[in-house]
């Protein structure tokens, strides 16, 4: 554990309160994407089934429960209790075309050929695009809320913290893994976007709108 | 996996 990578799960951890917390002080769930939450949803518990093979440590076993637990809670808020508030009609990004490319491609490139190691190399290219339908959901309707804005900027800035904490690492401890690497920086790189208006916008007071 | 060191990720 660096300091990267502790700021980076604390800042996964701040985005996955900042959307409860939206989504039950405003009774809404407007602006958010309920397809990314299902991919989010499919990314954690693929990527946690060792939860129940191999024990690593009492702070990676509570985030990984914290993290599927509230991903559960994100959809039943979604789905059930405030379904009414639901922008069905802007979230109409096809989520198979995320997840059957993922599969594939973790079927094809992966570290090992194991039911276990497939399903988490899946997660990680899954994770990598996750965000799509919340992207293109904002760019639908050409503008969020600001506190969606808070939560994108602390859910990118996740992955960009792993990146600093995979440079650290390697010349560190000589440790590096190229799939994780790479998925990390094209999730990274597919924030900068909206980094670019949230600093420009967000930050000075403004509502997040995109240009027309 | 080899290396079990990106595992202690999240």
């Amino acid at each position: 554990m660096n300091i990267f990578r502790l700021a980076g799960d604390l800042s996964h951890l701040l985005a996955i309160i900042l959307l409860l917390i939206k989504i039950w002080k405003t009774r809404s769930c407007a602006g958010i994407s309920g397809k990314s939450q299902i991919l989010f949803a499919v990314v954690y518990v693929s990527r946690y089934l060792d939860l129940v093979t191999t024990f690593i440590s009492l702070y990676n076993t509570l985030m990984k429960l914290v993290f599927i637990t509230s991903s559960f809670a994100t959809l039943y808020l979604m789905y059930v209790k405030f379904k009414a508030t639901y922008d069905h009609n802007h979230d109409s990004f096809r989520i198979e075309f995320l997840l059957l490319p993922c599969f594939v491609l973790a079927l094809l490139i992966n570290a090992s050929f194991t039911p276990l190691e497939v399903l988490w190399t899946f997660s990680i290219y899954l994770e990598a695009v996750a965000i799509l339908p919340q992207l293109f959901l904002v760019s639908k309707t050409g503008e969020a809320e600001s506190i969606t804005s808070h939560y994108l900027f602390a859910l990118g800035s996740y992955r960009a913290l792993y990146l600093l904490n995979w440079i650290y690492r390697y010349y560190a401890e000589g440790h590096y893994d190229l799939i994780a690497i790479f998925a990390g920086a094209i999730q990274t790189i597919l924030y900068c976007d909206f980094f670019y208006l949230y600093i420009t916008k967000v930050l000075k007071g403004k509502k997040l709108q995109l240009p027309a | 996996k080899e290396d079990e060191g990106s595992k202690d990720e999240l």
